[in-house]
């Protein structure tokens, strides 16, 4: 679950990266 | 369907409202004046739909772990893998979420006000995954159901809503006289 969170967290900075 | 599953006839009222709400709020301004109101109700309605929507992004990625269903199904028994299979599809729709609060919300304030936001919804996101045995009854009671029907009226409006050639561009000269919030709505 962690794994998870941090990469959806990841993807959610993609648009602001 | 299934938020009628959930709650019954109430969704018929709850996906009206959600359909007339945003286009209501959006001739509000122009009959009364009152902008600064309407985008400050906006922007509290906005900050509520993206902590929901970040919480049970949270609560999704967290059930094939947590949830003994979707652990059933990942080892090997019906459908397979169906909670690995949301939670991709919860992490792909990130990419595009954090775009639109990149475009929307960044071009109308400051740069510390749209990390902010990035930060309010990847906290949301957290606290769906860590709190997700007690959240998830909520979401499968009779108000979430009501929420959703509102939530899918909001989206039917937002899918017919054309700038240019709705009702309520009659009312105002130029797409570009909406207030920012209001589009972000509407976009999202």
């Amino acid at each position: 679950t962690a794994a998870l969170v941090f990469i959806s967290i990841a993807a959610l900075l993609i648009g602001p990266l | 369907p299934h938020a009628f599953l959930m709650a019954g006839w109430w969704v018929l009222p709850a996906l009206l409202g959600g359909l007339l709400l945003p286009a209501v709020a959006e001739g509000l301004p122009h009959r009364r004046g009152g902008e600064r109101q309407v985008e400050r109700l906006t922007l509290v309605l906005v900050a509520t739909a993206l902590g929901l929507h970040a919480v049970m992004d949270g609560i999704a990625l967290a059930l094939p772990a947590n949830h003994s269903h979707a652990d059933a199904a990942l080892h090997g028994h019906g459908s397979h893998g169906s909670g690995l299979s949301l939670a991709l599809a919860v992490i792909l729709h990130r990419i595009p979420v954090g775009f639109a609060i990149w475009w929307l919300i960044r071009p109308h304030f400051s740069r510390a006000f749209a990390i902010t936001v990035i930060g309010y919804v990847a906290l949301g996101t957290v606290m769906g995954a860590a709190l997700t045995e007690p959240l998830l009854s909520l979401t499968s009671s009779e108000g979430m159901g009501i929420f959703q029907a509102f939530a899918a009226g909001a989206l039917v409006h937002v899918l017919l809503h054309r700038p240019d050639f709705g009702p309520a561009s009659g009312q105002h000269d130029s797409p570009a006289s909406q207030p920012g919030l209001t589009a972000a709505v509407d976009t999202r």
